[in-house]
């Protein structure tokens, strides 16, 4: 465990929380794309099978409960509740998510650390999380104007595996660690907020609300 | 390809 690693799990547990606060408050879930939250779902239950095979550990379980229960709560209350369902850009939230998982799927299965149902899951998931922001980002593009606590949960969960390339960095360097796959993955994953950080720190620099292009 | 690693991160 090293810093980077803790801020950077901080980070993402942060994101997930300003999501809620912003459903649960506002009692809207406009600008947020339903698809990517189905994606996150995918991406957590295909990685933490884990948590019934591996011993628990004191802080990566608590975690993991959190991050499924939270997504799944997300999806929940976009799909069914009365009130929030009815915020929901269905007609802006166009990307075809599907043609993301196959991608995946396939990689995950010639790619991974070792070819068995939980290792191909784990590369799947690694890969899908990935793209996942994807119809987020092209749903914040089509919105005219983005609320602050939307702008601020995309911030952050682009930060969060930006910290988890340094906390690779940090343990390439102390502990002799490679991982390719998640650490090429987290390239691509980070590289695709690149023009959103852009954007979203120029507007906070401004002081003017955020619009993507 | 990779070695079988362990899983000690999120």
């Amino acid at each position: 465990m090293n810093a980077f690693r803790l801020l950077a799990d901080l980070t993402h547990l942060l994101s997930i929380i300003i999501l809620l606060v912003k459903i649960r408050t506002t009692k809207s879930c406009a600008g947020i794309s339903l698809k990517t939250q189905d994606l996150y779902v995918l991406v957590f239950i295909s990685r933490y099978l884990d948590l019934f095979t591996r011993p628990l550990s004191l802080y990566n379980t608590p975690f993991k409960l959190v991050f499924l229960a939270t997504s799944i709560t997300i999806v929940y209350y976009m799909r069914y509740h009365k009130v929030v369902k009815q915020t929901y850009n269905k007609d802006s939230d166009t990307f075809k998510h599907y043609f993301l998982i196959l991608p995946c799927a396939v990689l995950a299965f010639f790619i991974n650390p070792k070819f068995t149902f939980i290792e191909v899951l784990w590369s799947f998931s690694i890969y899908l999380e990935a793209v996942a922001i994807l119809p987020q980002l092209v749903l914040l593009q089509s919105s005219s104007n983005i609320d602050n606590l939307t702008g601020n949960y995309v911030f952050m969960l682009g930060a969060y595996r930006a910290l988890y390339l340094l906390n690779w960095i940090y343990r390439f360097f102390a502990e002799d660690v490679v991982r390719w796959i998640p650490w090429i993955a987290g390239l691509v994953q980070t590289a695709l907020y690149a023009d959103f950080f852009y954007y979203y720190i120029k507007s906070w620099r401004n002081n003017e609300r955020l619009k993507l292009p | 390809d990779c070695y079988d690693q362990p899983k000690d991160e999120l």
